[in-house]
């Protein structure tokens, strides 16, 4: 783990007085590296390991501390800061229906966090209409419905019509219904892929959804910040969820993507079930990633 | 790319930014860097353009291999076992790839091995007729194991020449869906010989540094990975990790997903993957 290498590198200086640009070299890259293989975007590392060293050359090592645990403590303070301090949570209008568009890369758990949305909020005691406005994918709307029964909220689909004349449809039948909250499915698309990026737009203009989800895969690699900065851009996105974080992938992706976008963190995804949905923690993320 | 002419320690961070934010990784990346210091010390290079071939040439060299990615058994049917973490593209591909034996002349057949996720058989049929082959099916729930091995026996029975078997998506962190794995392999070793089972590992292009312990665990988890298929390489992601994933262990690369349409499938050109990498 990173605080065991630190401590290597650090043996070498114990009972030092101040941490000089010189001495701390060798920490930086250690961090840097450890950053870099957690998938940390190589620019907002760089960025993150500058911060790092302007707040600890000159700092004073005070007796109790070594200079190894000032610079981890320095890193995990500014990690979590960086991640968002406290958990952000999902917004629902004051007036319903609320609704929440759902986006994001091709096979990044959409559908499935649509579901686990579904079910937090059928606890709740909200009445959910589920929208499967994924016409493009083989057997999405099948595979919406089946999760909707699973969990026996009621999904609304127009077959293979096009997304914005469904999300309509749903939002018409949710006000004759009084339907408390809406979430659009939305097919998986590329970042780049400017019709279906606009298609989102033409979704948001005509709906005005409250909160605007962008789902990221937890082991997405360098590309997490294009992707997040083309959604975010295109659709001012509310809120990010990382899926599948029961995996062992340090999830480095979230950092990039909040550095990137601002946006906060909201939901981590850790599990198929449609139980398996978790606030995000700021400070468990800035542990993982650090390893 | 807009490279510095010249060629020294500003021209190797440069190439170190491009690896990295390729994907490779920090110590495949510093592998290949020393490798090119010492070439370009030996030879005494000059020019920044030549620094650049020799390291597409390096690189070529890691991903390299020589077989045909569509070569089938002698003696059918050839079983492909795709697996891979969920979402990477198994389905998809699948799909892809029973058109491109389909269109080669193979007899083809695919079974519906995912029993688990929602609607995943109805996926798969929708790709099995557009692609006009065979398809094994069974209802939600059964034992993946043994709907693989009536598609097996079936696949033999009617001469198939290659049989693609898909499979749910799970996290290689999940001993009891590893094992699963394990089983189904095994239950199709009892009707034809194991050098027939060719388990293909499905990564996700975008894809980090976790790609390295999948291709790991999975290659355990069957006894031997035979090939990559690395999907969406249409977006701006590299999947520069299959460099590193070269350098520890070799496992060729067959096939490239560049999009969701059933030709987008092309058998992997290391040449023009390098000349994308530093596009
Ligand atoms: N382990 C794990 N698997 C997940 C999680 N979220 C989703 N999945 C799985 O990931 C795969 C893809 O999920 P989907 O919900 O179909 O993804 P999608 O974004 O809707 O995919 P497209 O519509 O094809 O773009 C499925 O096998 C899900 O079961 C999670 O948090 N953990
Ligand atoms: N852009 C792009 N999308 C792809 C590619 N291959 C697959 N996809 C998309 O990725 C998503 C997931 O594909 P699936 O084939 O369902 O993935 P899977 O691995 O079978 O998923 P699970 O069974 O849930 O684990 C779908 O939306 C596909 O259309 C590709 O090469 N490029
Ligand atoms: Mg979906
Ligand atoms: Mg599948």
């Amino acid at each position: 783990s990173l605080t065991e290498k630190l401590e290597a590198t650090f043996k070498k200086l114990r009972g030092l007085g101040t941490l000089t640009e010189d001495n701390i070299k060798e920490a930086l890259k250690e961090i840097r590296r450890a950053l870099l293989e957690a998938d940390v975007n190589y620019k907002v590392t760089k960025d993150f390991i500058q911060d790092v060293q302007a707040e600890a050359v000159g700092a004073e090592t005070i007796r109790s501390v070594e200079p190894g645990q000032l610079i981890v403590k320095i890193v995990h303070e500014k990690m979590i800061k960086l991640l968002g301090e406290k958990t952000a949570e999902i917004q629902i209008s004051e007036r319903p229906p609320s609704i929440i568009m759902i986006c994001g890369l091709q096979g990044s758990g959409k559908t499935t966090l649509t579901a686990k949305l579904g079910l937090l909020y059928k606890k709740k005691k909200q009445k959910v209409l589920l929208v499967a406005a994924d016409p493009y994918r083989p057997a999405a709307v099948k595979q919406l419905q089946t999760l909707g029964k699973q969990i026996d909220v009621e999904v609304f689909e127009m077959g293979q019509s096009d997304p914005v004349t469904i999300c309509k449809g749903a939002i018409s039948k949710a006000r004759k219904e009084f339907v408390d909250l809406i979430i659009f499915d939305t097919a998986g698309r590329l970042h780049i892929d400017e019709e279906l990026m606009n298609e989102l737009s033409d979704i948001k203009k005509m709906a005005n959804p409250r909160e605007i989800l962008l789902v990221a895969d937890a082991m997405t690699g360098q590309d997490a910040v294009n992707v997040a900065r083309e959604f975010h851009e295109k659709l001012n996105v509310t809120g990010v969820v990382l899926s599948k974080m029961d995996g062992d992938a340090r999830g480095g992706a979230a950092l990039s993507i909040r550095g990137v976008t601002g946006c906060p963190l909201k939901l981590v995804g850790i599990g198929e079930k449609l139980t398996d949905l978790e606030p995000f923690h700021p400070d468990r993320m800035a542990s993982r990633i650090l390893g | 790319v807009g490279m510095a002419a010249k060629v020294d320690d500003n021209l190797l961070d440069e190439i170190e930014e491009i690896l990295i934010q390729g994907d490779v990784g920090v110590s495949a990346s510093m592998k290949i860097i020393e490798n090119l210091k010492k070439k370009v010390a030996h030879d005494n290079i000059k020019d920044a353009e030549q620094v650049i071939t020799e390291l597409k040439t390096e690189i070529s060299l890691i991903i390299q291999s020589d077989r045909d990615p569509g070569q089938l058994n002698e003696v059918g049917p050839t079983v492909w076992l795709i697996m891979g973490v969920n979402g990477t593209g198994k389905t998809t591909s699948v799909g892809k790839l029973a058109k491109y034996f389909s269109d080669s002349g193979k007899k083809t057949m695919v079974a519906a091995c995912d029993t688990f996720r929602a609607a995943a058989v109805e996926q798969l049929s929708i790709w099995a007729e557009r692609s006009g082959v065979e398809f094994i099916k069974a209802k939600d729930g059964t034992d993946p194991a043994s709907v693989a091995f009536d598609a097996v026996s079936a696949a033999k029975a009617r001469g198939i020449d290659i049989l693609l078997v898909d499979t749910a998506g799970r996290l290689h962190t999940k001993s009891h869906l590893m094992e699963e794995l394990g089983k189904i392999k095994r239950v199709i070793s009892k009707v034809v010989p194991v050098e027939n089972i060719k388990p293909k590992l499905v990564l996700d292009g975008t894809t980090g540094q976790n790609a390295l312990s999948q291709v790991k665990i999975f290659t355990d988890a069957v006894e031997g990975c035979d090939g990559l298929i690395v999907t969406k390489l249409d977006g701006t992601a590299k999947g520069g990790v299959v460099i590193a994933i070269a350098e520890e262990m070799s496992v060729p690369i067959d096939f490239i997903g560049l999009g969701e349409q059933i030709d987008d499938l092309k058998p992997f050109d290391p040449q023009s993957y390098v000349d994308a990498l530093f596009e």
